[in-house]
């Protein structure tokens, strides 16, 4: 075998130096990937503090960023996403790529004063976004 | 379009878009050209007043609420939220809607003094069009504010509780056609708040969708010494105003939060997100990309 390896090292023309950054730049994640990003209001901000009580602040946070061409597995993201990937980049640019979108949420408990001046204390579901996904 | 995108739009969301039928949604949320306005923070809107085509700060006039309901609230809501907003997982608190309401109209009949304590007693309209027919009751309480820093010797009361039944001639004091009597023993001197369990008067009347009920409540509270002097009996007038109608209930609404539903999602969907591979991985160069990268891990 190191006959056979020296014999293939004489014949393989020499290739130029592999620009190494050149290669793993392939596996940088993109700069702005699809993630969960922060973000606070206050019902102030939106005047609605007279009507609702509590809770002073809210962290809605968002999802933003590009969808990786390979999603399977870092985002949980059905087949479907690869499949949507592959026709806007072989078939139909019209088709839109995928989307970073909340893949799930946590609730928010609000205390208001309804219009008859009775006060209630609600738990809503999805009202703030935990975790992105790519679809 | 807007109609596309109500048909698109499965049903249980569909609820959610639906514009709130007469008001004048402001530029906000109501984009040029879309036929429908849709409200766009679904619960929380659709409790704002309805707008013209104001900015949101000239709100419709709302009713304030009465101060020692206010400050019950927030006790109410820091036992059972985070700082955050976010609800606690407290396995007893199957509650995910608490209303409170205080009697619009109340009125005072002040018997004379049958026994040792003071009677006291009001007729009381509670106004409940805000709950939904999504909203199940699971307990109702009275609640009644007592001003502790008027100084007492120790007593106990005994609380008569009778529902009233409205029937069209009657006056804002309806005339008492059922009523029940239960007592009920505590002593005042310890608490702020006493909490009257009448989750069995109302079951009936809130399942049956009432809109008013009328309350008749009295107290009887045997002061410590027996002869009622002045003093204490304007304690007891002073302690007792008017009670609000404390209503637990659990919201059967898609937008509101249930606890069994979050536990029976986490089970559904395990450890999120699975690692599988895909079978377009030659395709997209997914498998060898991921076989080096495992290497490279």
């Amino acid at each position: 075998s190191r006959r056979r390896r020296d014999g293939n090292l004489k014949e393989a023309p020499a290739t130029p130096p592999y620009n190494l950054s050149e290669y793993f730049k392939q596996f940088l994640f993109p700069q702005n990937e699809c993630e969960l990003h922060s973000f606070r209001l206050s019902f102030s901000q939106l005047k609605w503090d007279r009507w609702i009580i509590a809770p002073h602040r809210y962290s809605p946070q968002y999802c933003k960023g590009d969808c990786p061409r390979v999603v399977g597995h870092r985002y949980g993201s059905p087949v479907h996403t690869m499949v949507q990937n592959l026709i806007y980049e072989k078939l139909d640019p019209s088709v839109p790529k995928p989307s970073c979108v909340p893949a799930e949420y946590s609730p928010l408990s609000v205390l208001t004063i309804e219009p008859d001046g009775s006060i209630v204390y609600k738990e809503y579901e999805d009202m703030i976004a935990t975790k992105c996904t790519c679809r | 379009s807007p109609h596309s995108r109500d048909s698109a739009v499965p049903d249980r969301i569909s609820g959610l878009l639906a514009a709130p039928e007469d008001s004048e949604l402001t530029p906000l949320l109501r984009p040029k050209g879309v036929r429908r306005g849709y409200a766009l923070l679904p619960p929380l809107l659709k409790v704002l007043p309805h707008q013209g085509q104001q900015n949101w700060d000239s709100e419709a006039p709302r009713l304030q609420p009465d101060s020692r309901a206010l400050r019950y609230m927030k006790r109410l809501y820091k036992m059972s939220a985070t700082k955050e907003g976010i609800p606690k997982a407290n396995k007893s608190h199957l509650y995910n809607t608490v209303r409170l309401f205080t009697p619009c109209s109340e009125c005072k009949h002040s018997h004379s003094d049958l026994m040792k304590g003071d009677l006291h007693s009001v007729d009381l309209l509670f106004n409940l069009d805000r709950v939904t027919a999504l909203e199940h009751l699971l307990k109702s309480v009275l609640l009644y504010s007592f001003d502790t820093s008027v100084p007492t010797s120790s007593s106990t009361c005994v609380c008569h509780l009778s529902v009233k039944e409205h029937d069209s001639s009657s006056q804002v004091c309806p005339s008492v056609s059922h009523s029940v009597a239960f007592s009920l023993h505590f002593e005042v001197r310890k608490r702020k708040w006493v909490e009257i369990d009448v989750t069995s008067f109302l079951q009936p009347l809130i399942a049956t969708n009432r809109r008013n009920i009328h309350m008749a409540v009295n107290f009887t509270c045997l002061m410590g010494d027996p002869r009622p002097n002045t003093k204490q009996n304007d304690f007891i007038n002073m302690a007792l105003v008017p009670p609000s109608l404390l209503l637990y209930l659990n919201d059967t609404s898609e937008q509101a939060y249930h606890r069994w539903n979050s536990l029976r999602h986490r089970r559904k969907n395990p450890a999120w997100p699975r690692q599988r591979s895909s079978p377009f991985a030659d395709v997209t160069g997914d498998e060898g990309r991921e076989n080096t990268q495992l290497k490279r891990a």
